[in-house]
């Protein structure tokens, strides 16, 4: 199964749920790919993965793809240049530093992808034609997007069966939620009709007014609207949490009895453990 | 002075200083401007500005400069259509709802000006353009920039003359700071010499050991870099903030004697009140 994880607010706690989800599955004995489509690669970084400049990425495999999609020339003359090699998905998978799953790192040059992918037919599609020999052998895949809905998010969507929004429970955030579900049902209904929203966690949740004002929103919000749920669990605000990225590995490695380790937990086993294909 | 609020972390708090440091401004009586470049549009909900469908915003000064663009064809017949007519950045700017202050609002639509500005030449300077009539009649305007360093905040690094970049206090924020700051290097060599760093803002910082660690490494970076400081005055992690967002006011005007408006003050004290030019 692949999931989006998506909001084109920032900070709202996706990298934290692509890494931490990631690692309870893992903690149950899924088998999961952790996949950095942001180009400020914080999910290689969280776990401990280190990209030198020859290191294949996701931007490697989207950009040999987009410019070897060129078909040769028929009508050259012998011998003149072809595009470039296409370097399979599998070639970038890499095992993070201290958690037991599989990583495809991002880089800088990623933010060159938007511009690259909009030269090619089926652009929206790129990603999913990447993932399609790669994902079959994982039972969970765990998209990490950029805090914009453009062409990289847009291609996670089209690749994805399910959507996870984390969503910091502060007034801010919560306003992106109509434009990000309104998206999901455009991408469903134009590029990948199996996606559906797995549903919207709240993240950062603290004991105060405001964060219940928003939960209760949240909810009054999806129930009834027959798009999705909020989950039950809520992941509170977590000092081991923050702390665990800066360990460069998820807060179940970092600190497996805290609050923030227990709250991923409770997450994964809500949702279930995840099913290949 | 025109400061672009920048960094393309999401979540560290550039929507909260460009409204609260603006509300700073205009409460020591300097005439203050916020622009808002998000296609969230949080900066025009903070500041209570509603945007109908024919609200002139940003993007309608953006896309109208850019379809204008194209001058009328000499050689055309007699009476065939022009460009769009130029709308005059002046014709957007609204009074905030509750703050005294002005405000060009943003809306969703500004999502695709990265791309429609491709299409142009000397794309970089579109605002710079816009900017140059209105600028003078103010003394600070504030560039409210999106989570990514797109075509839209390349604008704003060549248009202004300072940059403000806010930093949450915690591992993954800082991450990015040496990334940013090249960029803002690389505009001010190739696009605007006058840019230069105002400072890095060190925002929500709580009492414990990573806000520290992160405080110390970034003072630690900067300090003797020749690039700019960190500032002394840092702002607490503070409800009032939060909820000023949700009040659509500025953190100054919701709960003026709190921890957040007092910093907000310092903040604006510390550099100083604006002038024109
Ligand atoms: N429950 C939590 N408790 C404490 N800190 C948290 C929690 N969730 C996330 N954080 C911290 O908040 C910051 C923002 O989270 P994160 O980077 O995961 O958000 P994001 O949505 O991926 O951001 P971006 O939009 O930049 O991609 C990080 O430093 C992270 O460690
Ligand atoms: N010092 C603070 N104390 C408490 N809450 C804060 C503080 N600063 C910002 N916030 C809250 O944190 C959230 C993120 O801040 P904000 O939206 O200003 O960040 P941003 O950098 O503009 O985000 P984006 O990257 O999405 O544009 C908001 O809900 C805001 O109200
Ligand atoms: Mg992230
Ligand atoms: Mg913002």
């Amino acid at each position: 199964m692949i999931y989006a994880i998506v909001n084109q607010k920032g900070g709202t706690g996706k990298t934290t749920t692509a890494v931490n989800l990631g690692a309870a599955w893992a903690e149950m004995g899924a088998r999961v790919l952790v996949l950095d489509l942001d180009p400020q690669a914080h999910a290689t970084l969280h776990l401990s993965v280190t990209v030198q400049e020859d290191t294949p990425t996701i931007y490697t495999a989207l950009h040999n793809d987009v410019m070897g999609r060129r078909l040769p020339d028929p009508l050259a003359p012998a011998g003149a240049a072809r595009g470039e090699e296409a370097v399979a998905l599998a070639a970038c998978i890499r095992r993070a530093g201290k958690d037991a799953l599989d990583v495809v790192p991002a880089s800088l040059d990623l933010a060159q992808a938007d511009l690259e992918l909009n030269m090619v037919f089926d652009r929206e599609r790129r990603l999913a034609r990447l993932l399609a020999p790669v994902a079959a052998e994982y039972d969970a895949v765990l998209l990490d997007c950029p805090p914009y809905l453009g062409l990289l998010t847009v291609t996670a969507l089209a690749a994805a069966q399910r959507v996870i929004v984390p969503l910091s429970a502060d007034f801010l955030s919560m306003q992106g939620l109509r434009a990000l579900v309104r998206t999901v049902l455009q991408v469903s209904s134009d590029l990948n009709y199996r996606l559906a929203l797995e549903g919207v966690l709240l993240t950062r949740v603290e004991r105060t007014a405001m964060a219940r004002a928003v939960e209760a929103d949240v909810r009054k919000a999806l129930d009834g609207s027959g798009v999705g749920r909020a989950f039950q669990t809520t992941i509170p605000k977590n000092v081991d949490i923050a702390e665990a990225a800066a360990n460069r590995s998820s807060v179940l490695v970092y600190s497996p009895r805290s609050q923030g380790a227990e709250a991923y937990r409770a997450l994964a086993q809500e949702i279930g453990r995840p099913r290949r294909g």
